[in-house]
């Protein structure tokens, strides 16, 4: 099975 | 005072079709150079990049950074009585403006004034790295549009390969599955330029891409960036004005 990756997970908070 | 009018309002109306399935709130962050939208949509997942310079604008005045926010949903209501020729002047005041107010004028004889109230939005602003991708893919919107409709019927996730022999869009699903493989070509009608350093393979929800597709309307070609283990980039460009870029996060084997 996948598992959806979440976008903050990627890009930090400015 | 921000004050700007764009002659084809009805960019600024496929903006707004393009991204308000994803986006119920944003802002409109107005600044000298451009005015822009950043959001996530509310599953975390997809994250929406628009910019459109000031030199989209025939007049742009913004006396300060200011950010305007407002409900896609309720503007998409009020663009729905643009004209297809219509410029729109937006106006609103420089300090925690109450609304927006657009003009919408087309011919000599007709112009609509309406305001949209605005909010408080707290956003978090994320800081998008400018890092090379491996695999740029730009083709036909349209031609990508029909690629991830066509898939959906399949399954709900859509494996993209960029490789030698082009780039492929796999599907498997509980009734079969599905490839369809998008080669470099020349032909004017429908050209599709791949760069690619290293190939890259991700997989994604057909979902999200259904989503960015509504952006179809806004540009010919489509600019599709990769690289292993980050979102995918999906862009629209807006002439020499802008973009819709829209970003996806990658599904993980657990």
């Amino acid at each position: 099975d996948m598992k959806q990756g979440s976008i903050s997970g990627f890009f930090a908070v400015k | 005072m921000f004050e700007a009018q764009l002659v084809e309002g009805k960019t600024f109306k496929a903006i707004i079709e393009a991204i308000k399935d994803l986006v119920v709130d944003c802002n409109l962050d107005c600044s000298e150079e451009e005015v822009a939208i950043q959001s996530m949509d509310s599953a975390h997942v997809s994250l929406v990049a628009v910019r459109l310079s000031a030199s989209a604008f025939s007049n742009y005045r913004c006396d300060r950074p200011n950010s305007l926010g407002i409900n896609t949903a309720n503007m998409s209501k009020i663009l729905k009585m643009l004209g297809k020729d219509d410029s729109i002047t937006f106006k609103a005041e420089d300090e925690s403006p109450d609304s927006l107010t657009m003009l919408f004028e087309g011919g000599k004889s007709t112009i609509a004034d309406f305001e949209l109230k605005l909010m408080d939005i707290e956003t978090e602003q994320l800081g998008i790295p400018d890092t090379p991708y491996q695999c740029t893919i730009q083709m036909r919107a349209d031609e990508f549009q029909r690629i991830v409709r066509d898939l959906q019927v399949l399954g709900d996730t859509c494996t993209i390969s960029c490789g030698k022999e082009g780039v492929r869009f796999s599907v498997t699903g509980a009734i079969g599955n599905g490839n369809i493989l998008v080669r470099s070509s020349d032909e004017d009608k429908d050209k599709v330029t791949i760069n690619m350093e290293e190939p890259v393979e991700l997989n994604f929800a057909l979902r999200y891409l259904n989503f960015f597709t509504k952006a179809t309307p806004l540009a010919e070609n489509v600019v599709i960036s990769m690289s292993p283990d980050v979102p995918v980039v999906v862009e629209y460009p807006i002439e020499e004005f802008g973009h819709v870029k829209f970003y996806l996060a990658p599904k993980i084997e657990e």
